[in-house]
């Protein structure tokens, strides 16, 4: 399993329908300070299921929907779509006759949420169920926040452990 | 189940030991439990020396070792028990290009088996990538993306 | 006491709607009092709008313009009441190269009625500056300083 | 006021006795992760009369005092001066004719201290009172410590308005 493609539009500061293909080999995303790269991180959380706001740095659900700037409006829903590729890595069984899956959320300003998993609806579950015994959740230690890699060494002995356990 | 954490607990210990001594260039560094006899509950310190100095607990290490320190647990993690990708957002931040170059070289390695986004400011690592995707706000206040080459990228990080 | 308290409050933040926008090349920002009837205890809100976005809580802020308008708010006190000496340890670690400038240019203005001693691994940084004092750990485990030159520093923090 | 010269020696990992100079203009401290740059704040809040070892980055004020290496055995005394040159900018009242002041710490590994003013043994609070209405103090905004420049600004409102108080 492996991001092929990510799609965002109307979340955080992607105000306009924006799209990233991942090829093999490894990526960078750069750009100036406030361009919008964390929260590129933060869109793949949120398709995840991650479902804090204040993990996704915002107070309320509200604050993932993109709020305007000077030349744009408010929108009034945020979606994130993420293609996976199943040709590579482990898979889960329920899928392992596809060789992509796309994974969607929706969220309105009324607070309500909408998953898809093939363009078709679904539950938050279904969603989580993909990602189990992969090693990849919307919590998992293979997405570490900026500025938050110190953490596992100044954490409690009982805090850390948690990590171990993750991958056991 | 106390049997898995251990069969993991020792395992990741086994690569933390293989791993700390590559990032750094030198020195050990283990993972200890706190209660041997309550695996269920069992705290985990990390006892670490860097190269040529004293064995001491990690909170005295400087900025950069305790990333660098930081970095070697959760890529041991990773090589017993791969992720399908890993996001790293300016982990390079406090390192010094010599830890910076150790950190991306094994990533290279990795990238075999597991994805790796990695957010930068650092030339150093945009170099060893093959993609480099620009995020820019020429619309203030409005996020796009576009892909771009090692130069663009490098001007676009400044 | 109270008066010197709103005193102090007025002329910094006077201060601070001016840097913000020095340092972020546009937008404004400003100090507001939690409670305006209570100014022994009252709170100090920091509302802040990046160019080209919306005013927001700070929270909301990226990790660099987080560091930035921290930067800005010193700045102003600083201007408010000279500390005779600063010393930053690696705050331009998560700036990028426009910021980072940004910074610079006012340490260099300051430096006329303030000591700035900069922590740094960013060669920008280490070219405005007068002196460089290199520390390395040749003997591992044990540090020594040299003064150094620019390219030799530039070695040094590699 | 300003730092005319450092002396550590027995601090940290200063084992041997280090000497910087700082003329005027801007000074700067480079050099690989690990290698003590960091421990010279930690000298300069020390010798002002910081008392918590945490805000030192230590356990106990023991960890303060070199400790060994590879190379090395243990010392038994951390020693730090500041000479402040007392030409420019302001000066407490009691040492206006006094061109500069040296300002020295020591610590032992049975836990006692000692302060010196002038090479005069002296007490803390004389130390302390050289930087009072100055700004410059241990825990001073003026010296802000390596990842905690976001604190102002993360911190909650009821904490920042101690930087104003500060400069009252
Ligand atoms: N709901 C929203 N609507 C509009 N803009 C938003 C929203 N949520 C966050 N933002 C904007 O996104 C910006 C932060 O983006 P992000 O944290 O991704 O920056 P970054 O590229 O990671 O920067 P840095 O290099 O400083 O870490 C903020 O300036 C904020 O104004
Ligand atoms: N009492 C002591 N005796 C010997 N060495 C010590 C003592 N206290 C701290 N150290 C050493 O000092 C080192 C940390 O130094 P410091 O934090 O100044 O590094 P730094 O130059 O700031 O690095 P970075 O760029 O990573 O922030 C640690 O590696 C630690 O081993
Ligand atoms: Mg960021
Ligand atoms: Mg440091």
């Amino acid at each position: 399993m492996r991001i092929k493609k990510l799609e965002i539009s109307g979340f955080k500061s992607f105000s306009d329908r924006t799209v990233l293909t991942f090829e093999e080999g490894l990526s960078a995303i750069v750009g100036p300070n406030g361009c919008g790269k964390s929260n590129i991180v933060d869109a793949v959380r949120w398709v995840m299921g991650e479902q804090s706001a204040r993990m996704l740095r915002g107070r309320s659900m509200e604050d993932l929907i993109f709020g305007g700037s000077d030349t744009r409006g408010a929108v009034g829903m945020a979606e994130v779509t993420m293609t996976l590729d199943l040709t590579i890595g482990t898979v889960p069984a329920r899928y392992v006759d596809y060789s992509e899956i796309q994974v969607t959320r929706r969220a309105f300003r009324d607070g309500t949420s909408e998953y898809f998993i093939q363009k078709v609806p679904c539950r938050l579950k279904d969603i989580a169920d993909i990602f189990v015994g992969t090693g990849a959740h919307s919590r998992a230690y293979s997405i570490i926040e900026q500025a938050k890699i110190g953490f596992i060494v100044t954490a409690k002995p009982e805090e850390r452990r948690t990590v171990i356990e993750e991958a056991a | 189940s106390r049997v898995r954490f251990k069969e993991a607990f020792d395992a990741i210990n086994e690569r933390f030991e293989k791993v700390f001594p590559r990032l750094f260039g030198g020195g050990k560094a283990k993972l200890v439990l706190t209660e041997e006899d309550n695996l269920l509950e069992s705290g985990v310190e990390i006892v670490a020396q860097a190269p040529g100095k004293k064995l001491q607990p990690v909170e005295l290490l400087s900025g950069g070792e305790k990333a660098l320190a930081a970095v070697s647990l959760v890529f041991s993690v990773f090589l017993y028990h791969p992720s399908p990708f890993c996001i790293l957002d300016e982990v390079d931040a406090p390192l010094d290009d010599v830890n910076v170059d150790r950190v991306n070289e094994m990533i290279r390695e990795m990238s075999m088996f597991t994805q790796f986004l990695l957010i930068t400011h650092n030339k150093r690592t945009m170099e060893i990538c093959d993609a480099l995707f620009g995020v820019t706000m020429d619309e203030p206040g409005v996020s796009k993306v576009v892909q771009v080459d090692l130069r663009r990228a490098a001007e676009l990080a400044a």
